[in-house]
């Protein structure tokens, strides 16, 4: 993700409807922050985003504000490591 | 510092010597293999100087404890690669022992001869990744090697105490460690697991 991808989303807060949000809880899914059954995600930002987005900022040490404040969306486009924050399934995998 | 969930480890008795070696087909050519392979000899030096633990190079990829290879898009494991920067690699918890890195990435070993400004770090990388492999998972402490985020064209391949303090919870101390020698501003612990 880019900042021309995320940086729209600068100052949403949670109620706002806003175009590709979705693809942030993909993000937040992915790495352990948002834990859903129904995988079909909504442009909505909801209270699961809101309370993703707060795990997230307590668990990188930034301000915690609950919203996508530009330090948070700068973090989330920093390149990283694909584990998991939060200890993953599929690095648990069996020997075959 | 914090661990994978159950708090795996290498089950070896003390002291423990892993193999480690490269996959003959997924590779990359934008560096030579001695610049690779030297990345990651430094990058596994950084862990055995504060464990007792020694990292040996076979050759022998099939009965290697340490499987690395670098991979593009989908390879199998679930976890796709997406391409340059985003996901930059991934490492399994012990004793699976598989490295992946994300062939896609411009990879980078010196950045006065890499001028990409989406250069990235090997050894950096390596040394993350290697921590994983080892047992821990992420960390919060920003400046520390577990951390999840490494930028393009930054290095981060010093253990600060976070990370120390970890693997030493689950290994113990190297003998020859010597943990004056580390900053002042090296030596905030994290009790937090």
């Amino acid at each position: 993700y880019t900042w021309h991808e995320f940086g729209k989303f600068v100052d949403a807060t949670r109620g706002n409807k806003i175009n590709g949000i979705s693809e942030l809880k993909k993000y937040f899914h992915r790495f352990g922050y948002l834990k859903m059954d129904n995988l079909n995600f909504t442009d909505l930002f909801d209270d699961h985003l809101e309370h993703a987005l707060i795990k997230y900022q307590e668990k990188l040490g930034l301000i915690v504000t609950g919203k996508l404040d530009e330090n948070t969306v700068s973090q989330i486009i920093s390149p990283r490591c694909g584990v998991s924050d939060f200890a993953p399934k599929f690095m648990h995998a069996k020997r075959h | 510092y914090a661990f994978f969930s159950g708090r795996p480890r290498w089950s070896r008795s003390i002291p423990i010597i892993l193999t480690y070696a490269f996959s003959p087909e997924n590779v990359i050519t934008s560096l030579s293999k001695s610049e690779i392979k030297g990345a990651f000899r430094r990058a596994f030096s950084h862990w055995a100087s504060v464990i007792p633990v020694t990292f040996s190079e076979s050759n022998d990829y099939g009965f290697a404890d340490i499987k690395i290879g670098f991979y593009k898009g989908d390879h199998g494991d679930g976890e796709p690669f997406d391409g340059v920067l985003g996901v930059l690699a991934h490492a399994f918890s012990p004793e699976t022992g598989r490295f992946h890195l994300d062939a896609a990435e411009t990879w980078a070993v010196d950045f006065d001869r890499e001028k990409s400004d989406e250069a990235i770090d090997l050894e950096s990388v390596a040394t993350h990744e290697i921590g994983h492999l080892l047992g821990l998972a992420h960390t919060s402490v920003q400046e520390a090697v577990m951390f999840p985020s490494l930028r393009p064209r930054e290095k981060k391949v010093d253990l600060k105490m976070d990370d120390i303090k970890g693997i030493q919870a689950l290994y113990g101390s190297n003998p020859n460690f010597n943990d004056q020698a580390l900053s002042e501003s090296d030596t905030s612990i994290n009790n937090g697991v």
